[in-house]
């Protein structure tokens, strides 16, 4: 079952994405 | 504070609505791969999530109110 995957939580998802824009952005010139 | 809050997530809503409708439809979402270290199975899911009432795309309310769950989630004590 793929949703059984670990680490793909709506929940850990929506921070890997939220922290990949935090850095995105304090990581652009 | 809730003002940098508020003023974060409108950046990145804006981030992911690259053409300023004011909403940020699914296909937007699936721009940011590439962008983001996320795979678009990820950013469907990041979607789904945010689409709170399920209509397919995404006002910046609903994005602020899944901004801010994800801050007072990080703050845990």
């Amino acid at each position: 079952d793929p949703s059984m995957k670990a680490g793909a939580t709506s929940e850990g998802v929506l921070a890997n994405f939220f922290n990949s824009l935090l850095s995105k952005k304090t990581g652009a010139p | 504070s809730q003002l940098d809050v508020l003023a974060k997530a409108h950046e990145f809503f804006q981030i992911c609505d690259v053409e300023g409708k004011g909403f940020i439809a699914r296909h937007d979402m699936q721009r940011l791969h590439g962008e983001l270290p996320l795979v678009p199975e990820e950013l469907e899911k990041v979607f789904d999530t945010l689409d709170a009432d399920g209509n397919g795309s995404l006002t910046l309310e609903e994005f602020t109110t899944g901004f801010s769950q994800f801050l007072s989630g990080r703050k845990e004590p």
